[in-house]
């Protein structure tokens, strides 16, 4: 563990702690994508299949399961909850993520370390958060303004990834045999899709203006 | 396995 990956993890329990309190003190879940929060259960349940045949440590289990069960309890929320339910954008959030999921899951059959179903559900989980956010961001566009805490949980998501990359660097200079090509590359084109977010919310944040994406 | 082949990060 090194000080990068440690910042990464907790920047990305962060954007999920922001989502629930936006969700649960607002009791509204407008602006958020239901796609993108199956996208990430569907990502945490194909990466973490090794949480009951491989401890790595108390942290990296504990982790897996918030992951899993925060993951879960939002789109449980936004999919069945009463109240929350209601305000769901559902006519913007279109976004097709069912190709997300096919092309991520035919690019890990072909691409991965292994041929082992582990392996393959692994580089499958590494490609789908990849794009996961893509739905998200196309309804943050088309629902013109962002509230805070929305901005905040995908500028938090997206810098979490960009932590894990000098994590990567770092264990490529300190560790003798360390390389992880699908997760390096993986994660930069993940952290490059956010790279027009960051600039738009920069700006809102250097002008003190609202957060708007232009269409 | 090999430790440094299991997947150790999140």
């Amino acid at each position: 563990m090194n000080i990068f990956r440690l910042a990464g993890d907790m920047t990305h329990l962060l954007s999920i702690i922001v989502l629930l309190l936006k969700i649960y003190a607002t009791k509204s879940c407008s602006g958020i994508s239901l796609k993108t929060q199956e996208l990430y259960a569907l990502v945490f349940l194909a990466r973490y299949l090794d949480l009951f045949t491989d401890f790595i440590s108390v942290y990296n289990t504990i982790m897996k399961v918030v992951f899993i069960a925060s993951s879960l309890a939002i789109v449980w929320c936004m999919r069945l909850h009463p109240l929350v339910k209601r305000s769901y954008d559902k006519e913007l959030d279109t976004f097709r993520h069912y190709f997300l999921i096919g092309g991520t899951f035919v690019l890990a059959l072909v691409l991965n370390e292994k041929f082992t179903l582990q392996e393959i559900l692994w580089a499958f989980s590494i490609y789908l958060e990849a794009v996961a956010i893509l739905p998200q961001l196309v309804l943050l566009q088309r629902s013109g303004n962002v509230d805070n805490l929305t901005g905040q949980y995908v500028f938090f998501l997206g810098a979490y990834r960009a932590f894990y990359i000098l994590n990567w660097i770092y264990r490529y200079l300190t560790e003798p045999r360390f390389t992880r090509w699908i997760a390096c590359v993986s994660g930069i084109v993940q952290t490059g899709i956010y790279a027009d977010f960051f600039y738009y919310y920069f700006i809102s944040w250097k002008n003190n203006s609202k957060l708007k994406l232009p269409a | 396995s090999e430790p440094s082949e299991k997947h150790d990060e999140l």
